[in-house]
């Protein structure tokens, strides 16, 4: 799978309604599947939520993704 | 410097965050 790929289908498993668009609470809710805390899951959505309104579409989800790949390559 | 080091934890957060998916998406833990 591309970098992009894996992307939208990682946004599909957090914005579990299929409304195009993440919201804190659907992020809250992979609490019990992530082994990451509330406090975590909420710093995952602020450092993702460039524009801070609330709400992750799934360039914002994409960009952060890309700069973890990023990473993880170098 | 704060900002460097709030920094480099949200990164480890989100490193995190995508590795568990990546192990959801995978099947293995």
């Amino acid at each position: 799978l591309t970098m992009l790929g894996k992307a939208h289908e990682f946004f599909r498993i957090c914005d579990v309604e299929g409304k195009g668009f993440i919201t804190r609470q659907d992020m809250q809710r992979l609490h019990p599947e992530l082994p990451l805390s509330l406090e975590e899951l909420e710093k995952v959505f602020v450092t993702l939520d460039a524009d801070g309104n609330g709400s992750l579409t799934p360039k914002e989800f994409t960009t952060g993704f890309s700069e973890f790949e990023k990473h993880v390559s170098c | 410097d704060p900002n460097m080091k709030a920094g480099a934890t949200s990164e480890g957060v989100l490193a995190n965050f995508f590795n568990s998916l990546l192990s959801k998406k995978t099947g293995s833990p």
